[in-house]
């Protein structure tokens, strides 16, 4: 809310970083010049203009002596540390605990996050990884972006300059929050000592400013700072560390004035510090060039079979196809295939890998480029297609059966009967003559029935008629002489008998006497 | 180790110090 009106909710400036590759790293510059003062006092300033042609491959912000160095609130001199990454130009970053040496404001180094301070505002310079190149003032949801994360941040203290214009007046508002208490901060804007910066021109070039000095003797404050930066067209700059902390080493020497006294204090000595920020040859992508090149002034020079721009494909990954692998000799062909691209089958009469089989297929058999296998035309079977089918077999691979009547031959091929000899297929005469006899007697006999009125009922009918009337009659019978047995057994069980006076009989007398006699009672 | 001389730290430039007045503290935004 301290921010003019003019830039909205915009905090941060960004600039897409420039990509000279052909260029050399950086240019470094020196400058001796002469700074009036607003009281009209005349000085000699010197320092260095550094420009970075490609800040996104070149530029890292490196942990006092290497990763791990603000964990361990770690100090060191700034050649130290440049040394771990072979830096050609480097100079003090972020500021620092003098007492404790704790790393301060927000740090990332080579895209890991050092530090996180929740989004503090104070300056900002910061790489995203697409090579933005942002100024300004950072809440913490823009430090932990995932989208297009930042690979290089680091926290100054004052934003020099913003879209080319001083911005030191609004940054104090920014950066302190009780206009009060800003007595101390201005002194700190308006001192002269030594200072460092990092800005951007028009170009996205990175400018990384350094000047030697002594705080209230010599140096620059931040006015003038701001001010020769601008003269420099410079777009967006913070000021970082300064006073005894700036410190500027070329190509792995010191080449700055430290205002720190050595002990004995007879002589200058630079001071350890915490983050230095780094200019050093273009990394590659990926900076090992996935193991397979060499990183060449940014460049990967991928061994052969591999493929530039980071070594991490092979030159014939899509042109092997579903045939063959690709290997850093070139494509290695599965079994049965081959062509510089794995895309022609073996030649007819060759199989296996590299086709350096020679098929063994006879009869005309197909061979199978992968394995070498024969496929065997009609009538042929066996490994090589060598045996003839045998005798009452026909067809592919000899599977059907011949459907000849009277053990005659079929064809191999085709299965068609032969009634007829045939001496190829080495079947004995005596044999043939048989099947020949009997098919004829066949076909004679087939005629014949053909010439024949047909009966009303076949034989079969008739034998069933037949069948039927024998067991009508065989039951009638049976069930006849049942009958009679039966009446002769109830014959025997009635016994009894019963007399009747007749009258006469056979012309007997009527007075006549009861005489013996019998009746049937049926 | 013997050949580097070590800054005395004299020369502090400071934005925020106690010495001089009021601590400071510094705006955070989320």
């Amino acid at each position: 809310d301290c921010q003019p009106v003019a830039h909205g909710t915009v905090t941060h400036e960004t600039q897409a970083a420039s990509k000279h590759s052909n260029s050399p790293v950086l240019e470094s510059n020196i400058f001796i010049s002469d700074i009036t003062d607003d009281s009209g006092t005349h000085r000699w300033v010197s320092g260095h203009i550094t420009e970075v042609h490609d800040p996104l491959r070149s530029v890292s912000v490196l942990e006092p002596g290497g990763p791990g160095g603000c964990a361990h609130n770690h100090r060191e001199l700034v050649e130290v540390t440049a040394k771990t990454r072979k830096c050609l130009v480097a100079q003090n970053g972020g500021y620092f605990d003098t007492h404790t040496g704790q790393c301060l404001g927000n740090i990332i180094s080579d895209g890991k996050l050092v530090r996180n301070s929740g989004g503090i505002q104070n300056a900002q310079f910061g790489i995203r990884k697409d090579g933005t190149l942002v100024f300004g003032y950072l809440s913490e949801d823009d430090i932990l972006d995932q989208e297009n994360p930042f690979v290089q941040l680091i926290s100054g203290v004052v934003w020099l300059l913003r879209k080319g214009e001083i911005y030191i007046n609004e940054s104090i508002q920014a950066e302190c929050d009780k206009t009060q208490e800003t007595g101390n901060f201005r002194h700190f804007v308006d001192v002269i000592s030594a200072r460092t910066a990092v800005g951007h021109d028009k170009e996205g070039k990175l400018i990384l400013f350094h000047v030697d000095g002594q705080t209230d003797v010599r140096g620059m404050n931040l006015w003038q700072v701001a001010k020769f930066l601008k003269d420099q067209n410079v777009m967006n700059a913070i000021n970082l560390d300064g006073g005894g902390s700036a410190t500027y080493v070329l190509n792995g020497s010191l080449a700055s004035y430290p205002s720190d006294h050595c002990n004995p204090s007879k002589w200058r000595c630079p001071r350890a510090i915490s983050t230095v920020l780094c200019i050093h040859e273009r990394l590659c992508q990926p900076e090992d060039c996935s193991g397979h090149g060499r990183c060449v002034e940014g460049q990967c020079v991928c061994q052969h079979g591999w493929s530039t721009p980071g070594c991490a494909n092979l030159t014939c990954q899509a042109e092997c196809g579903e045939h063959g692998i690709c290997t850093e000799n070139g494509c290695v062909c599965d079994a049965g295939w081959m062509g510089l691209y794995c895309s022609q089958v073996c030649t007819a009469g060759l199989y296996g890998d590299g086709c350096n089989q020679t098929c063994t297929c006879a009869n005309g058999g197909s061979c199978d480029p992968v394995h070498g296998r024969c496929t065997c035309p009609a009538g042929f079977h066996g490994d090589s297609c060598e045996q003839e089918c045998p005798i009452g077999f026909y067809g592919l691979n000899c599977k059907q059966l011949c459907q000849c009547q009277d053990m005659c031959p079929c064809d191999a091929a085709t299965g068609s009967c032969n009634t007829t000899y045939q001496g190829e297929r080495n079947i004995s005469l005596h044999r043939a003559g048989h099947c020949l006899a009997t098919q004829m007697w066949r076909e004679w006999r087939q005629e014949e029935e053909a010439q024949a009125p047909r009966p009303y009922l076949s034989e079969q009918s008739w034998l069933v008629v037949c069948s039927i009337l024998a067991t009508s009659l065989l039951a009638s019978l049976t069930g006849n002489l049942i009958q009679t047995c039966r009446k002769c057994k109830a014959r025997r069980q009635r016994a009894d008998y019963s007399y009747l006076p007749l009258g006469e009989i056979n012309g007997a007398t009527e007075r006549g006497e009861m005489k013996s006699g019998k009746v049937l009672f049926q | 180790c013997k050949d580097i001389r070590h800054s005395s730290d004299d020369d502090l430039l400071l934005p925020y110090t106690k010495s001089h007045g009021p601590s400071h503290s510094h705006r955070y935004v989320r």
